[in-house]
């Protein structure tokens, strides 16, 4: 749908909801739980390049969904808890770009370094 | 910012590539200057240089909108969620999902609904992909990798111009004036 201006889009797409909006029922859940729902965000972090290749995804916050989240955290400059807090919520939900920020298990969209600007620094100085 | 493994890029023989748009889709001609101006802001920074063609099979960069399962093993999804991919060189894929609301022009960032998203912040993001960036890290750069919706970001960033330099090499006439901080232009709230 091309809509020429920003004022040109009906009203009626303003209440459409996206696939990902029932993440945010997810907030707040931490390692050890089981939730309806966290199969699913396992799958998103899979497409995404965070988990592996499998087909069996359960609703247990496994090990496996608390490395995602690690990692993710680190490459979304936010704090690296492992759980499913609100910051973190409301950036899985936002709308992005399909292609994965880990191609073939290679991460290297953040080093981990707090300050990208001290890296380039670095570098520079060098 | 960051390459695709191996560090795929165009070779040294295609400085002068060529695109073209899906003849199914039946593009205006304001759409096709939306991605006329995007792949610019790469052709300002580098020797690459961008033709529109009506050739469709022989063009290097092929860009279509495509809704839902399109073929090539990754679905569109609907409403935002995930709003185009594209392919690392010299794959030359570019596709975007048909089911946006895609604001062509005007301030997006004044739209009042929740579901606009700029056609060109996503087309220079996605024109990072088919020229070999991956996603980066730092927030500014075009090619982090969400984008809200009603935001409009369109300037590189010195690490976007880095890493497609590190490629590429820098064009001649650039005067390395990308910008170092926040180049984006948001609306409060921009969240879909």
């Amino acid at each position: 749908h091309f809509f020429p201006n920003e004022t040109s889009i009906p009203p009626l797409l303003n209440s459409t909801q996206c696939n990902w909006d029932s993440f945010r029922n997810l907030s707040g859940c931490h390692a050890g739980e089981k939730v309806d729902g966290l199969s699913n965000l396992k799958k998103y972090f899979q497409y995404f390049g965070y988990i592996n290749n499998t087909s069996n995804f359960t609703d247990d916050f496994d090990e496996a969904l608390k490395s995602a989240l690690e990692t993710y955290q680190k490459n979304f400059n936010l704090n690296v808890t492992g759980e499913l807090d609100d910051f973190t919520v409301q950036q899985i939900v936002r709308p992005r770009c399909g292609v994965a920020d880990i191609v073939n298990g290679t991460s290297t969209m953040n080093s981990g370094k707090s300050n990208t600007s001290s890296t380039r620094f670095h570098t520079v100085s060098h | 910012y960051t390459l695709f493994p191996g560090e795929p890029r165009w070779p040294q023989s295609k400085r002068d590539l060529t695109y073209a748009f899906n003849p199914d889709n039946n593009l205006s001609d304001e759409v096709k200057s939306v991605f006329a101006r995007a792949f610019d802001r790469w052709s300002t920074v580098t020797p690459l240089t961008f033709t529109v063609t009506t050739s469709a099979n022989s063009a290097d960069i092929k860009i279509g909108f495509y809704n839902g399962d399109h073929g090539d093993g990754e679905p569109f999804d609907g409403v935002l969620g995930t709003l185009a991919h594209a392919f690392s060189p010299p794959n030359g894929r570019f596709h975007l999902d048909g089911a946006e609301s895609w604001v062509v022009s005007g301030d997006v960032t004044k739209s009042t609904s929740n579901t606009a998203v700029d056609l060109e912040s996503v087309a220079v993001h996605e024109i990072g992909h088919l020229l070999g960036l991956g996603h980066s890290s730092v927030v500014e750069s075009i090619m982090y990798p969400s984008i809200s919706s009603r935001t409009k970001k369109v300037e590189l960033a010195s690490d976007d111009v880095e890493g497609i330099q590190y490629l590429y090499g820098a064009n001649p006439s650039y005067n390395g004036s990308a910008t170092t901080s926040a180049s984006r232009e948001t609306s409060d709230g921009g969240e879909a």
